[in-house]
Protein backbone atom coordinates (compact mmCIF):
# COMPACT_ATOMS: atom_id res chain seq x y z
CA UNK A 1 0.00 0.00 0.00
CA UNK A 2 1.13 3.68 -0.92
CA UNK A 3 2.42 4.77 2.31
CA UNK A 4 0.33 7.61 3.89
CA UNK A 5 2.03 10.45 3.55
CA UNK A 6 2.20 11.86 6.89
CA UNK A 7 3.81 8.81 8.08
CA UNK A 8 6.03 9.26 5.50
CA UNK A 9 6.58 12.92 6.89
CA UNK A 10 7.36 11.58 10.63
CA UNK A 11 10.31 9.20 9.28
CA UNK A 12 11.54 12.06 7.49
CA UNK A 13 11.29 13.99 10.55
CA UNK A 14 13.09 11.24 12.69
CA UNK A 15 15.53 11.22 10.10
CA UNK A 16 16.40 14.63 10.15
CA UNK A 17 16.68 14.89 13.69
CA UNK A 18 18.57 11.95 14.35
CA UNK A 19 21.20 12.80 12.26
CA UNK A 20 21.51 16.37 13.42
CA UNK A 21 21.56 15.41 16.87
CA UNK A 22 24.29 13.36 15.85
CA UNK A 23 26.33 15.45 13.90
CA UNK A 24 26.16 18.13 16.40
CA UNK A 25 24.88 17.05 19.88
CA UNK A 26 26.75 13.38 20.03
CA UNK A 27 23.83 11.63 19.81
CA UNK A 28 25.25 7.88 19.98
CA UNK A 29 24.19 5.76 17.02
CA UNK A 30 22.97 3.00 18.95
CA UNK A 31 20.77 4.97 21.14
CA UNK A 32 18.60 1.75 20.48
CA UNK A 33 15.34 3.67 19.61
CA UNK A 34 13.35 0.42 19.17
CA UNK A 35 13.86 0.60 23.22
CA UNK A 36 11.53 2.85 23.28
CA UNK A 37 12.87 3.73 27.08
CA UNK A 38 16.26 4.54 26.96
CA UNK A 39 16.65 5.04 23.07
CA UNK A 40 13.56 7.81 23.47
CA UNK A 41 14.96 9.78 26.68
CA UNK A 42 18.32 10.05 25.00
CA UNK A 43 17.09 11.63 21.73
CA UNK A 44 14.30 13.67 24.41
CA UNK A 45 17.08 14.83 26.13
CA UNK A 46 19.89 15.53 22.99
CA UNK A 47 17.01 17.75 21.29
CA UNK A 48 16.20 19.57 24.50
CA UNK A 49 20.03 20.09 24.57
CA UNK A 50 19.49 21.70 21.18
CA UNK A 51 16.53 23.65 21.84
CA UNK A 52 18.26 25.21 24.93
CA UNK A 53 21.30 26.07 22.91
CA UNK A 54 19.55 27.93 20.20
CA UNK A 55 17.16 29.65 22.83
CA UNK A 56 14.31 28.05 21.35
CA UNK A 57 11.45 26.60 23.44
CA UNK A 58 12.60 23.75 25.51
CA UNK A 59 10.15 20.84 24.49
CA UNK A 60 11.91 17.64 23.37
CA UNK A 61 9.93 17.89 21.06
CA UNK A 62 10.74 18.49 16.61
CA UNK A 63 7.96 21.29 16.95
CA UNK A 64 8.22 23.71 13.85
CA UNK A 65 10.78 26.19 14.84
CA UNK A 66 13.15 23.41 16.09
CA UNK A 67 12.55 21.78 12.46
CA UNK A 68 13.30 24.82 11.09
CA UNK A 69 16.27 25.67 13.35
CA UNK A 70 17.56 22.17 12.07
CA UNK A 71 17.08 22.89 8.17
CA UNK A 72 19.06 26.08 8.54
CA UNK A 73 22.42 25.66 6.34
CA UNK A 74 25.27 25.45 9.14
CA UNK A 75 28.42 25.15 10.23
CA UNK A 76 29.56 21.13 10.47
CA UNK A 77 31.50 21.43 13.62
CA UNK A 78 29.40 19.93 16.44
CA UNK A 79 27.82 22.53 18.70
CA UNK A 80 29.42 20.64 22.21
CA UNK A 81 32.16 18.60 22.79
CA UNK A 82 35.56 18.31 20.80
CA UNK A 83 36.05 18.13 16.92
CA UNK A 84 39.48 16.54 16.46
CA UNK B 1 35.54 27.54 24.56
CA UNK B 2 36.50 24.11 22.81
CA UNK B 3 36.59 21.78 25.45
CA UNK B 4 40.30 21.37 26.37
CA UNK B 5 40.83 24.97 25.80
CA UNK B 6 42.95 24.22 22.86
CA UNK B 7 45.17 26.69 21.61
CA UNK B 8 48.38 27.88 19.49
CA UNK B 9 51.45 28.31 22.04
CA UNK B 10 52.74 31.01 19.50
CA UNK B 11 51.24 33.92 18.20
CA UNK B 12 52.58 34.05 14.52
CA UNK B 13 50.74 31.63 12.55
CA UNK B 14 50.62 30.07 8.97
CA UNK B 15 48.21 29.65 6.81
CA UNK B 16 48.09 27.75 3.12
CA UNK B 17 45.52 27.53 0.59
CA UNK B 18 45.77 24.28 -0.93
CA UNK B 19 43.10 24.73 -3.50
CA UNK B 20 40.25 26.82 -5.26
CA UNK B 21 36.61 26.98 -5.80
CA UNK B 22 35.87 27.27 -9.71
CA UNK B 23 32.75 29.51 -8.51
CA UNK B 24 35.37 32.77 -7.61
CA UNK B 25 37.88 33.98 -8.83
CA UNK B 26 41.22 33.14 -7.37
CA UNK B 27 41.76 37.12 -6.45
CA UNK B 28 38.47 37.11 -4.63
CA UNK B 29 38.93 34.21 -2.82
CA UNK B 30 42.49 35.07 -1.43
CA UNK B 31 40.46 38.49 -0.75
CA UNK B 32 38.41 36.68 1.27
CA UNK B 33 40.54 34.48 2.94
CA UNK B 34 42.93 37.77 3.96
CA UNK B 35 39.89 39.46 5.04
CA UNK B 36 39.16 36.91 7.29
CA UNK B 37 42.23 36.65 8.88
CA UNK B 38 41.89 39.98 9.76
CA UNK B 39 38.84 39.74 11.58
CA UNK B 40 40.69 37.80 14.53
CA UNK B 41 44.07 39.26 13.82
CA UNK B 42 42.59 43.13 14.46
CA UNK B 43 41.69 41.81 18.13
CA UNK B 44 44.16 39.14 19.38
CA UNK B 45 48.28 39.89 19.22
CA UNK B 46 48.06 36.81 16.50
CA UNK B 47 49.48 37.56 13.02
CA UNK B 48 49.18 35.17 10.22
CA UNK B 49 51.40 34.75 7.22
CA UNK B 50 50.49 33.01 4.02
CA UNK B 51 52.81 30.02 2.77
CA UNK B 52 52.53 28.52 -0.30
CA UNK B 53 54.51 24.99 -0.38
CA UNK B 54 54.95 23.51 3.14
CA UNK B 55 53.38 22.29 6.22
CA UNK B 56 51.08 25.36 7.42
CA UNK B 57 49.07 25.70 10.71
CA UNK B 58 45.97 26.09 8.84
CA UNK B 59 45.58 24.32 6.20
CA UNK B 60 42.85 25.51 3.91
CA UNK B 61 40.69 23.83 1.13
CA UNK B 62 37.60 22.75 -0.31
CA UNK B 63 36.61 19.62 -0.25
CA UNK B 64 34.01 17.24 -1.63
CA UNK B 65 31.79 14.96 0.27
CA UNK B 66 33.80 11.86 1.81
CA UNK B 67 37.72 13.92 2.01
CA UNK B 68 39.06 11.17 4.58
CA UNK B 69 38.83 12.99 7.85
CA UNK B 70 35.72 11.10 9.05
CA UNK B 71 33.42 13.85 8.65
CA UNK B 72 31.91 14.17 4.93
CA UNK B 73 30.36 16.55 3.64
CA UNK B 74 26.70 16.35 2.50
CA UNK B 75 25.78 18.29 -0.66
CA UNK B 76 24.32 21.60 -1.15
CA UNK B 77 23.37 23.21 1.54
CA UNK B 78 23.29 21.78 5.21
CA UNK B 79 26.72 21.63 6.66
CA UNK B 80 28.74 24.34 4.80
CA UNK B 81 32.38 23.90 6.29
CA UNK B 82 34.09 22.77 9.47
CA UNK B 83 37.08 23.29 10.98
CA UNK B 84 39.44 21.35 13.57
CA UNK B 85 40.79 23.19 16.95
CA UNK B 86 44.01 23.88 17.40
CA UNK B 87 46.54 21.29 17.54
CA UNK B 88 49.19 19.63 14.88
CA UNK B 89 48.54 17.64 11.34
CA UNK B 90 44.57 18.30 10.75
CA UNK B 91 44.23 20.89 13.65
CA UNK B 92 43.80 24.18 12.74
CA UNK B 93 42.55 22.81 9.15
CA UNK B 94 39.76 24.33 7.26
CA UNK B 95 37.46 22.66 5.22
CA UNK B 96 34.93 23.95 2.95
CA UNK B 97 32.02 22.18 1.03
CA UNK B 98 32.66 22.47 -2.71
CA UNK B 99 29.06 21.49 -3.31
CA UNK B 100 28.27 25.39 -1.68
CA UNK B 101 27.39 27.81 -4.15
CA UNK B 102 30.43 30.19 -2.80
CA UNK B 103 29.94 34.20 -3.40
CA UNK B 104 31.32 37.66 -2.75
CA UNK B 105 28.30 38.66 -1.99
CA UNK B 106 24.91 38.33 -0.96
CA UNK B 107 24.32 35.33 -3.39
CA UNK B 108 24.49 31.71 -2.09
CA UNK B 109 27.20 31.43 0.73
CA UNK B 110 29.49 34.43 1.56
CA UNK B 111 32.83 33.39 1.55
CA UNK B 112 34.36 35.69 3.57
CA UNK B 113 31.98 35.28 6.31
CA UNK B 114 32.03 30.71 6.71
CA UNK B 115 35.23 30.88 6.37
CA UNK B 116 35.62 34.05 9.39
CA UNK B 117 33.28 32.09 11.30
CA UNK B 118 35.73 28.42 10.82
CA UNK B 119 38.74 30.40 11.66
CA UNK B 120 37.60 30.67 15.01
CA UNK B 121 37.24 27.36 15.17
CA UNK B 122 41.24 26.81 13.69
CA UNK B 123 42.10 29.06 16.90
CA UNK B 124 40.24 27.47 19.40
CA UNK B 125 36.70 28.59 19.71
CA UNK B 126 33.56 26.87 19.60
CA UNK B 127 30.04 27.59 18.83
CA UNK B 128 28.15 30.40 20.60
CA UNK B 129 24.55 30.79 21.71
CA UNK B 130 24.46 34.33 20.84
CA UNK B 131 22.41 34.73 17.90
CA UNK B 132 24.64 37.70 16.67
CA UNK B 133 28.04 36.04 17.22
CA UNK B 134 29.84 35.35 14.40
CA UNK B 135 30.41 32.00 15.98
CA UNK B 136 27.15 31.26 15.88
CA UNK B 137 26.71 27.96 14.13
CA UNK B 138 23.52 29.15 11.55
CA UNK B 139 25.04 30.67 8.64
CA UNK B 140 23.35 34.12 8.83
CA UNK B 141 24.64 36.70 5.85
CA UNK B 142 25.93 40.42 6.48
CA UNK B 143 27.14 42.74 4.22
CA UNK B 144 31.10 42.22 4.73
CA UNK B 145 31.77 45.81 3.70
CA UNK B 146 29.79 46.65 6.80
CA UNK B 147 31.09 43.51 8.84
CA UNK B 148 32.13 44.55 12.58
CA UNK B 149 33.05 41.18 15.04
CA UNK B 150 30.67 41.42 17.30
CA UNK B 151 31.40 41.55 21.49
CA UNK B 152 30.64 37.98 21.61
CA UNK B 153 33.59 36.46 19.70
CA UNK B 154 35.70 39.36 20.97
CA UNK B 155 35.36 38.43 24.49
CA UNK B 156 35.64 34.53 23.65
CA UNK B 157 39.04 35.12 21.58
CA UNK B 158 40.79 37.57 23.62
CA UNK B 159 39.77 34.97 26.70
CA UNK B 160 42.48 32.56 24.71
CA UNK B 161 45.08 35.18 23.01
CA UNK B 162 44.80 38.27 25.16
CA UNK B 163 44.18 41.51 23.60
CA UNK B 164 45.22 43.19 20.53
CA UNK B 165 48.37 45.17 20.74
CA UNK B 166 46.51 48.42 19.55
CA UNK B 167 46.24 51.33 21.38
CA UNK B 168 42.47 51.49 21.37
CA UNK B 169 41.00 48.36 21.89
CA UNK B 170 38.71 47.28 19.31
CA UNK B 171 34.98 46.82 20.89
CA UNK B 172 31.61 45.14 18.95
CA UNK B 173 28.01 45.48 18.07
CA UNK B 174 26.15 43.53 21.06
CA UNK B 175 22.95 41.62 20.07
CA UNK B 176 19.74 43.34 21.49
CA UNK B 177 17.87 41.70 24.10
CA UNK B 178 14.30 42.36 24.07
CA UNK B 179 14.03 42.87 27.73
CA UNK B 180 17.10 44.89 28.14
CA UNK B 181 15.78 48.41 30.27
CA UNK B 182 18.09 50.32 28.07
CA UNK B 183 17.02 49.24 25.02
CA UNK B 184 16.67 51.99 22.23
CA UNK B 185 15.86 52.01 18.89
CA UNK B 186 16.71 53.30 15.45
CA UNK B 187 13.47 52.97 13.93
CA UNK B 188 10.22 51.51 14.38
CA UNK B 189 7.21 50.64 11.67
CA UNK B 190 4.24 48.70 11.62
CA UNK B 191 4.17 45.76 8.43
CA UNK B 192 0.76 44.52 7.96
CA UNK B 193 -0.36 44.16 11.51
CA UNK B 194 2.79 43.42 12.93
CA UNK B 195 5.32 45.77 14.64
CA UNK B 196 9.22 45.81 13.35
CA UNK B 197 11.42 47.58 15.42
CA UNK B 198 14.96 48.20 13.83
CA UNK B 199 17.96 48.32 15.84
CA UNK B 200 21.67 48.41 14.27
CA UNK B 201 21.67 45.27 12.13
CA UNK B 202 18.50 43.59 13.61
CA UNK B 203 15.27 44.08 13.50
CA UNK B 204 12.68 42.58 16.56
CA UNK B 205 9.90 41.63 15.28
CA UNK B 206 6.28 41.37 17.13
CA UNK B 207 3.09 39.84 15.98
CA UNK B 208 0.21 40.85 18.26
CA UNK B 209 -0.77 36.95 18.06
CA UNK B 210 2.27 36.15 19.62
CA UNK B 211 3.98 36.49 22.63
CA UNK B 212 7.40 36.32 22.18
CA UNK B 213 9.55 38.49 20.24
CA UNK B 214 11.63 37.75 17.47
CA UNK B 215 15.36 38.68 16.66
CA UNK B 216 16.26 38.10 12.96
CA UNK B 217 19.43 40.31 10.94
CA UNK B 218 17.50 42.62 8.63
CA UNK B 219 19.31 41.21 5.66
CA UNK B 220 17.89 37.94 6.83
CA UNK B 221 14.38 39.66 4.48
CA UNK B 222 15.93 41.89 2.89
CA UNK B 223 19.71 41.50 2.23
CA UNK B 224 20.20 44.63 -0.26
CA UNK B 225 19.13 47.22 2.86
CA UNK B 226 21.77 48.35 4.75
CA UNK B 227 21.77 48.29 8.07
CA UNK B 228 21.52 51.12 10.63
CA UNK B 229 17.52 52.00 9.13
CA UNK B 230 17.19 55.76 10.56
CA UNK B 231 13.41 55.54 10.04
CA UNK B 232 10.58 53.78 8.83
CA UNK B 233 6.50 54.41 8.31
CA UNK B 234 3.62 52.09 6.86
CA UNK B 235 1.20 53.57 4.48
CA UNK B 236 -1.26 51.17 5.23
CA UNK B 237 -3.88 52.02 2.48
CA UNK B 238 -1.16 51.37 -0.35
CA UNK B 239 0.54 48.38 1.77
CA UNK B 240 3.83 50.21 1.33
CA UNK B 241 6.93 50.75 3.99
CA UNK B 242 9.21 53.44 3.48
CA UNK B 243 12.65 53.20 5.29
CA UNK B 244 15.21 55.59 4.99
CA UNK B 245 19.00 56.11 5.78
CA UNK B 246 20.72 59.26 5.57
CA UNK B 247 19.63 61.31 2.68
CA UNK B 248 18.20 57.95 0.83
CA UNK B 249 15.00 55.80 1.03
CA UNK B 250 13.80 51.90 0.31
CA UNK B 251 10.04 50.78 -0.64
CA UNK B 252 8.83 48.01 0.24
CA UNK B 253 5.79 46.60 -1.37
CA UNK B 254 4.26 43.76 0.37
CA UNK B 255 7.34 41.90 1.54
CA UNK B 256 9.55 43.01 -1.42
CA UNK B 257 12.25 45.73 -2.07
CA UNK B 258 10.62 47.82 -5.23
CA UNK B 259 12.89 48.15 -7.96
CA UNK B 260 14.28 51.36 -8.36
CA UNK B 261 15.11 52.07 -4.97
CA UNK B 262 17.12 53.61 -2.86
CA UNK B 263 15.74 56.97 -4.17
CA UNK B 264 17.26 60.38 -2.60
CA UNK B 265 14.61 61.57 -0.03
CA UNK B 266 14.69 64.90 -1.78
CA UNK B 267 12.28 63.43 -4.16
CA UNK B 268 9.82 63.69 -1.27
CA UNK B 269 10.04 67.75 -1.03
CA UNK B 270 13.01 67.68 1.64
CA UNK B 271 14.94 70.84 1.19
CA UNK B 272 18.58 69.98 0.70
CA UNK B 273 19.31 71.57 4.17
CA UNK B 274 17.90 68.05 5.37
CA UNK B 275 20.38 64.97 5.33
CA UNK B 276 18.85 62.51 7.11
CA UNK B 277 15.08 61.41 8.55
CA UNK B 278 15.32 60.71 12.51
CA UNK B 279 11.99 58.94 12.44
CA UNK B 280 8.41 59.15 10.95
CA UNK B 281 4.25 57.96 11.01
CA UNK B 282 1.60 58.05 9.08
CA UNK B 283 -1.78 58.68 9.86
CA UNK B 284 -4.06 56.55 7.67
CA UNK B 285 -7.32 58.19 8.49
CA UNK B 286 -6.20 61.68 7.23
CA UNK B 287 -3.51 60.64 4.09
CA UNK B 288 -0.85 62.64 6.23
CA UNK B 289 2.70 61.56 7.00
CA UNK B 290 5.22 63.05 9.66
CA UNK B 291 8.86 63.38 9.58
CA UNK B 292 10.69 64.14 12.68
CA UNK B 293 14.15 65.52 11.60
CA UNK B 294 16.09 67.02 14.79
CA UNK B 295 13.66 69.44 16.99
CA UNK B 296 11.50 70.03 13.69
CA UNK B 297 9.35 68.31 11.67
CA UNK B 298 7.95 68.03 7.92
CA UNK B 299 4.29 67.14 7.08
CA UNK B 300 3.63 65.34 3.91
CA UNK B 301 0.28 64.68 1.92
CA UNK B 302 0.60 61.47 0.93
CA UNK B 303 -2.81 61.70 -1.94
CA UNK B 304 -0.96 64.71 -3.09
CA UNK B 305 2.29 63.28 -3.02
CA UNK B 306 4.18 66.38 -1.79
CA UNK B 307 4.99 68.46 1.32
CA UNK B 308 2.44 70.78 3.12
CA UNK B 309 3.54 73.95 2.92
CA UNK B 310 4.11 75.78 6.87
CA UNK B 311 6.41 73.11 7.40
CA UNK B 312 9.20 72.62 9.10
CA UNK B 313 7.25 73.52 12.25
CA UNK B 314 8.91 73.08 16.26
CA UNK B 315 7.76 69.34 17.25
CA UNK B 316 7.20 70.92 21.17
CA UNK B 317 4.72 73.27 19.57
CA UNK B 318 2.44 70.63 18.55
CA UNK B 319 3.52 67.39 20.18
CA UNK B 320 3.94 68.65 23.40
CA UNK B 321 7.68 67.34 25.43
CA UNK B 322 8.55 64.68 24.18
CA UNK B 323 12.04 65.93 23.18
CA UNK B 324 13.89 64.64 20.12
CA UNK B 325 12.59 61.67 18.30
CA UNK B 326 14.00 58.60 17.12
CA UNK B 327 11.35 56.51 16.59
CA UNK B 328 7.78 56.63 16.03
CA UNK B 329 4.35 54.65 14.71
CA UNK B 330 1.11 54.95 14.92
CA UNK B 331 -1.33 51.99 15.84
CA UNK B 332 -5.04 52.07 16.67
CA UNK B 333 -5.13 56.09 16.38
CA UNK B 334 -2.57 56.80 18.98
CA UNK B 335 0.92 57.55 18.21
CA UNK B 336 3.97 55.87 19.93
CA UNK B 337 7.15 58.18 20.18
CA UNK B 338 10.08 56.86 21.35
CA UNK B 339 13.27 58.81 22.58
CA UNK B 340 16.27 57.14 24.14
CA UNK B 341 14.50 54.23 26.73
CA UNK B 342 11.61 56.25 27.22
CA UNK B 343 8.16 56.14 25.07
CA UNK B 344 5.38 58.49 24.92
CA UNK B 345 2.04 57.34 23.67
CA UNK B 346 0.12 60.50 22.22
CA UNK B 347 -3.56 61.04 21.29
CA UNK B 348 -3.29 63.04 18.07
CA UNK B 349 -7.82 63.85 18.52
CA UNK B 350 -6.41 65.44 22.53
CA UNK B 351 -3.43 66.46 20.97
CA UNK B 352 -1.68 65.56 23.75
CA UNK B 353 0.83 63.17 25.62
CA UNK B 354 -1.80 60.22 27.34
CA UNK B 355 0.76 58.05 28.70
CA UNK B 356 4.50 57.11 29.15
CA UNK B 357 6.10 53.93 29.11
CA UNK B 358 9.48 52.48 28.75
CA UNK B 359 10.75 51.81 25.06
CA UNK B 360 10.08 47.61 25.60
CA UNK B 361 6.99 47.81 26.91
CA UNK B 362 6.21 45.93 23.29
CA UNK B 363 7.61 42.96 24.21
CA UNK B 364 5.88 41.31 27.25
CA UNK B 365 8.81 41.28 29.43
Amino acid sequence: FPVAPETEDEGKTLQLVESYLRNFYDLQRDHHPHLRSTGENQLVEKLKEMQAFFGLKVTGKPDLETLGMMKKPRCGVPDIGQYV
Amino acid sequence: FTAGNPKWKKNNLTYRILNYTPKMRQADVDEAIQKALRVWSNVTPLTFQKVEDKEADIMISFAYRDHRDNSPFDGPNGQLAHAFQPGEGIGGDVHLDEEEAWTKDGRGYNLFIVIAHELGHSLGLSHSSDPGALMYPAYSYTDPSEFLLPQDDIDGIQAIYGQSDAAVQPTGPVTPQACDPNLTFDAITTLRGEIMFFKGRYMLRKHPERAETELNFISLFWPNLPSGIQAAYENVERDEVLLFKEGKYWLLRGYDIAPGYPKPIYRLGFPKTVKRVNAAYSDETTGKTYFFIADRYWRYDENKRSMDHGYPRKIASDFGKIGRVDAAFQKDGYVYFFHGTTQFQFDPRAKRIVRQMKSISWFNC
